[in-house]
């Protein structure tokens, strides 16, 4: 269960 | 990381640079929109928030650190070193148009009903249309100094060459986020004007950009 989506961009 | 998505960011890091240059060396900030500035610091401080709760490389946090600290800096320069040279008169665009719909889109368009998600995605939204104050003030004025109009070239730039990344990533690892996608293509969509401008009237070799 994803708890927060990762943001891997500026 | 790709090479457009690293082209993208060190397009942004120039623009930063330039018009933070600018600044410190003419002692002036006229023609810039302290309000753009304020929204661009917003953009990050609302974006970079998980900067000490996750890592994700080296590259990233030193980055998120550089854009953080640059923008900050523009703005302090801008509204406080400098503020007498502030052209308030000029810079009239009214940011709470662009807060509130904002605002009440990241409550509706979010990945998660979460405070980090949801200022992340303020965060898309809001850079998408930071640059208006500036482009209003442009349009008011009638005139963009040189070093202005390379630095919304830089600007502009950067978020193209994110939707190249985009679509590399999306063929590659199958990669898609809609949200800062469809964000990103409206915020290109708005400097299209001011590309058009830039390549036939600055590249010309004109020190200010006159607008028609």
């Amino acid at each position: 269960w994803q708890s927060r989506t990762l943001h891997d961009e500026l | 990381m790709n090479v457009f998505r690293l082209a993208g960011d060190v397009s942004h890091l120039v623009a930063i640079i330039i018009l933070l240059v600018k600044i410190w060396r003419s002692k002036s900030c006229a023609g810039i929109s302290g309000k753009s500035q304020v929204l661009f610091a917003l953009v990050f401080t609302t974006r970079y928030l998980d900067l000490f709760t996750v890592f994700i490389s080296a590259y990233n946090t030193i980055m998120k650190v550089v854009f953080l600290a640059m923008s900050y800096a523009t703005v302090y320069l801008i509204y406080m070193r400098f503020r007498n040279m502030y052209d308030s008169e000029n810079d009239t665009f009214r940011v709470e148009f662009l807060l509130v719909p904002v605002i009440g889109l990241s409550f509706l368009e979010n990945y998660a009903f979460t405070p980090l998600e949801i200022l992340w995605t303020f965060s898309i939204f809001l850079e998408a249309v930071a640059i208006m104050p500036q482009l209003f003030m442009i349009t008011k004025t009638g005139e963009a100094e040189s070093i202005t109009t390379h630095y919304l070239f830089f600007l502009g730039l950067y978020r193209a060459l994110y939707i190249a990344n985009w679509v590399w990533r999306y063929h590659t690892e199958e990669f898609f986020d809609q949200i800062a996608v469809v964000s990103g293509v409206v915020q290109t969509i708005f400097y299209c004007d001011f590309f058009y401008l830039y390549v036939t009237r600055v590249l010309r070799g004109k020190a200010k950009m006159i607008l028609p």
